[in-house]
């Protein structure tokens, strides 16, 4: 199925939500 | 705004580096494709660390690894 959370997106000054998928 | 080097992400911790890293990535990912510029720099933050540093150094492998990322976010959107 799609994950509508993907890919995890980075915003300048705000911390990255991506790293529970490393 | 001095380069990133190996050395200044090794004496940080894993959330700074990935946070040091997108923070470079994406001014430059912005001036290709700034409207899915978060999107492609959240996708290429997944990469290892040593590849991203790369692509800091190098604009071709930047920008080949960007339009990867165009193509499979297009894909996933399908």
């Amino acid at each position: 199925g799609t994950n509508v959370n993907w890919p995890p997106e980075f915003c300048p000054g705000v911390p990255w939500k991506g790293l529970q998928n490393i | 705004q001095e380069p990133l080097t190996a050395s200044m992400l090794a004496a940080a911790p894993l959330k700074e580096q990935k946070q040091l890293l997108g923070e470079r990535l994406y001014p430059l990912i912005q001036m290709l494709h700034p409207v899915v510029a978060g999107k492609i720099t959240g996708m290429l933050l997944e990469i290892d660390n040593s590849e991203l540093l790369h692509m800091l150094e190098s604009p071709e492998s930047l920008h080949a690894k960007v339009e990867e990322a165009v193509a499979v976010l297009q894909a996933h959107q399908a």
